[in-house]
C-alpha cells in the first residue's frame, strides 16, 4: 500500500497492526484492513487521493479474502469476531499480567495499544460488549501512561 | 462540469461500496 493521506492518521496504527500480522495471523490483519477500509471511507472517500488509497485498500481486502477463502473465520462473522476477541484479548491479558507483576517494558506497552486497537476493530461486528469497551479503555489509558512514565524515568504505580 | 465531476465521484463511491457489500457477503 502507498502511505495513507493525512485525512486517515485515525486509521495508520490499525494499518501498521495489519502489517504486522500479515505472516503471524492473517485473519487478525485482514479484519483491521476491513476495519481501516470501514472507517476511511466514513472519513473522506471524494479526496482523489484518498478515493486512490481506498481502492488500493479494498484491492488488497479482496486478493486476501480469495487467498483466506475457505477458512470460516472469514466466511462467517460470528467465528471471526470470536478469533479477533479472544486475539485481543491474549494481547490484553499478557500486557496486564506484565503490569501487575511491575514487569515495565516496551513490549507490554505495544501489547495494551495493540489490544486497544483490535478492540476498535472488533467493531466491525457490531457494537462492543461492555465488557470490551471497557478493556479498550484501560488497554489506551494504561498504554499511554506507562508510556509517558519510562519515557520520564518514573517507576508506573 | 461541477456537476459532470460530482456524478463521477459519486459513481466511484458507489462502486466502492459495492465492493465492500460483496466483501462481507456471508458463505
Amino acid at each position: 500500500l502507498p502511505p495513507a493521506p493525512q485525512q486517515f492518521k485515525p486509521i495508520q496504527h490499525h494499518l501498521r497492526t495489519a502489517q504486522e500480522h500479515e505472516k503471524r495471523d492473517p485473519v487478525v490483519a485482514y479484519f483491521c484492513r476491513l476495519y481501516a477500509m470501514q472507517t476511511g471511507m466514513k472519513i473522506d472517500s471524494k479526496t482523489p487521493e484518498c478515493h486512490k488509497f481506498l481502492v488500493k485498500l479494498m484491492d488488497q481486502l479482496e486478493i486476501m479474502k480469495k487467498q483466506l477463502g475457505d477458512n470460516e473465520s472469514i466466511t462467517q462473522d460470528v467465528v471471526g469476531n470470536a478469533h479477533v476477541e479472544n486475539y485481543a484479548y491474549k494481547m490484553f491479558l499478557y500486557a496486564d499480567t506484565e503490569d501487575r507483576a511491575g514487569r515495565f517494558h516496551k513490549n507490554m506497552i505495544k501489547s495494551f495499544y495493540t489490544a486497544s486497537l483490535l478492540y476498535d476493530v472488533l467493531t466491525v461486528f457490531g457494537e462492543l460488549t461492555e465488557e470490551n469497551i471497557q478493556h479498550r479503555k484501560y488497554a489506551k489509558w494504561k498504554a499511554a501512561y506507562i508510556h509517558n512514565c519510562l519515557k520520564n524515568g518514573e517507576t508506573p504505580q | 462540469m461541477g456537476s459532470v465531476g460530482s456524478s463521477v465521484a459519486s459513481a466511484e463511491q458507489d462502486e466502492l461500496s459495492q465492493r465492500l457489500s460483496r466483501l462481507r457477503d456471508q458463505v
